[in-house]
């Protein structure tokens, strides 16, 4: 079963 | 002082309709380098990134850094009111609370002055790591836009998969599947070829969801070519350059087993 990332588990903020 | 003159208006028209349905609104930052604005979709699943550099314009005056807090549904509705034609010029205030949109018609017979008010968006700038990818490639933007429609209707997955000189498309749904292959060209200094690169000559497979990349390619009239970087368990990253001095970048989280 498939699920989707989120954009947050690979970038980080500046 | 903030103020950039566009020659080619159409552009910025362009790059809001790749925009305006991902990021209600988003901090435009004006520096002397040019423009940049980057923001996330609700569900923080795609992250859209648009560079203007100052040599896009043929004037371009900045002052002090400014941030123009831009609802992109009404700057869209601004923006429709230019004609491709129209030289497109923003100005600001160096703390605006509004930006100023000057249309000038091609043969200066017609000029609309619009005034945008600025709202104050509360929103987190992500740092971008420096990634090795382990597949770029290139196709034409039209046939990419064709793809991810054509293959919308299997599912709400597409699997992409770069191989040695080809990359391939593929969606799986109840009423069948569905799978487009795009062999590299000859000749890859063409906008109408395919090029297709790897690191290490491994392959490389992810899943993404399909409405998402829809939502890219309203950005399709940018540019002839479109640039896809996979990374396994890594966001793609799908590239319109905007000539030689502009991107719209949008990244994408991977459909990841759970």
């Amino acid at each position: 079963m498939l699920g989707q990332a989120k954009i947050s588990a690979f970038f980080s903020p500046k | 002082m903030f103020e950039a003159r566009l020659l080619q208006g159409s552009i910025l028209k362009k790059a809001l309709e790749g925009i305006r349905e991902l990021i209600t609104s988003g901090n435009w930052e004006c520096s002397s380098a040019g423009i940049s604005m980057q923001g996330m979709d609700p569900s923080h699943v795609a992250l859209t990134v648009l560079m203007l550099q100052n040599d896009l314009f043929d004037q371009f005056r900045c002052d002090r850094n400014v941030t123009l807090g831009l609802n992109h549904a009404t700057f869209s509705k601004i923006l429709k009111c230019a004609a491709n034609d129209d030289i497109i010029t923003l100005k600001a205030e160096d703390q605006p609370d509004e930006c100023n949109l000057l249309f000038q018609s091609a043969n200066d017979d017609k000029t609309s002055d619009f005034i945008i008010k600025l709202t104050d968006i509360d929103q987190e700038t992500l740092g971008i790591p420096d990634t090795e990818y382990a597949a770029t490639v290139k196709v034409p933007s039209v046939e990419f836009q064709r793809i991810c429609r054509d293959l919308s209707q299997f599912g709400d997955t597409i699997i992409i998969s770069v191989k040695k000189g080809c990359v391939e498309f593929s969606g799986t749904g109840e009423i069948g599947s569905a799978k487009i292959a795009l062999k590299e060209s000859g000749n890859v200094d063409d906008d109408e070829k395919v090029s297709v690169e790897m690191d290490k000559d491994t392959p490389c497979s992810l899943s993404f969801a399909s409405r998402y990349l829809n939502y890219f390619t309203k950005a399709t009239s940018l540019s002839d070519t479109v640039t896809l970087q996979l990374c396994p368990e890594h966001p793609l990253v799908v590239s319109y350059d905007i000539g030689d001095n502009g991107s719209l970048k949008y990244y994408l989280a991977p459909k990841i087993e759970e």
